[in-house]
């Protein structure tokens, strides 16, 4: 899968994914990719989220949805994707995942369970090319 | 400090970043930025996780999900299960400017997108079948199936319910199955 976020030049935001889901998956089985708040999720006047990982859990709790939440209440994007990952992780402790999450403004972070390091990419203006960011889980 | 324009996805999949940077640079839009960048990301079938040719499920067979949602307007477009379409994430955005809905979901998706221009075709490839036929070979596993039998730990189906199940607690049910959720299988 890939999430995506995005903030342009006027400082609107859009969020996507896509994906062709799990190996072997039982025909007709959708993931959490294609819902909005699970999959990704974005509201101009706070950020953005978007996930990665074991969708048949993630679409159970939402995490951008509340890792945006959790921004809009002054969380910082990488305690913000934190704190929706432990929400998870609280159920399914073996469960393997990501967030990335980004404020308005175009501070992000991420916080990852299951995949030893979890590695995402980003650009923005102060940066000459796409930068490959890690994050331990 | 304000750094925007941003962009950021889930993985290194540094293409799809460096193809949404550009459309940003070239005055496309956000939504602009995320539907060329993850249709790079189809078409590079980044780690074959996304995108034609990956990830078949148990009839071999390879679907997208896709799903684009604008930050101003809160609206959203899905396809799930889509079926012989590869532009999954543009069909999203079809669905979410073309339609009043959210969400449009396995053959219907597919009929959608070719009557809005879309290209039908096989998501099938070499690799794909390999994959496959690897999985059928080794006895369906790993296998998503639970509480089924014949036991879908050992064997291919077909499955049916095991007819114990409703009395059991949820202790001695089947634990659900993730462990193969890895960097090159997950949503």
């Amino acid at each position: 899968t890939i999430g995506m976020v995005v903030v342009d030049g006027n400082g609107n935001l859009a969020g996507g994914t896509s994906t062709n889901g799990a190996n072997h998956k039982v025909p007709g089985r959708v993931g959490d990719s294609p819902i909005a708040g699970a999959g990704a999720y974005v509201d101009n006047d706070v950020g953005g989220a978007a996930a990665t990982g074991d969708g048949d859990v993630m679409m159970r709790f939402l995490p951008s949805y509340q890792a945006v939440e959790s921004m809009r209440q002054g969380m910082d994007p990488t305690s913000a994707a934190q704190d929706a990952i432990k929400r998870i992780i609280r159920f399914y402790p073996q469960f393997s995942g990501a967030l990335v999450a980004i404020t308005k403004s175009g501070s992000y972070g991420a916080a990852c369970h299951g995949f030893g390091t979890f590695h995402y990419s980003v650009r923005n203006r102060n940066m000459q090319n796409v930068t490959v960011e890690e994050v331990p889980c | 400090d304000e750094v925007f324009p941003v962009v950021v996805n889930t993985w290194p999949f540094t293409n799809a970043t460096k193809t949404a940077w550009n459309v940003l640079n070239n005055g496309g839009s956000a939504l602009d930025a995320v539907e060329q960048g993850c249709k790079q990301c189809e078409i590079d079938q980044c780690d074959g996780t996304v995108g034609f040719g990956g990830s078949p499920d148990e009839n071999g067979e390879t679907t997208l999900d896709a799903m684009i949602m604008d930050g101003v307007t809160h609206d959203v477009g899905s396809v799930a299960d889509l079926r012989r379409i590869k532009d999954a994430i543009s069909v999203a955005r079809s669905v979410m400017e073309h339609s009043s809905h959210t969400l449009i979901a396995g053959e219907s998706a597919t009929n959608y997108a070719i009557e809005m221009g879309f290209k039908e075709e096989s998501l099938s490839t070499n690799h794909s079948k390999k994959i496959w036929e690897d999985w059928k070979n080794k006895n369906c596993q790993p296998n998503y199936r639970r509480n089924v039998s014949p036991d879908a730990n050992k064997s291919c189906g077909p499955y049916k319910p095991t007819k114990s199940l409703r009395a059991a607690t949820h202790k001695n049910k089947e634990p659900r199955f993730s462990k193969d959720i890895s960097i090159t299988n997950h949503d």
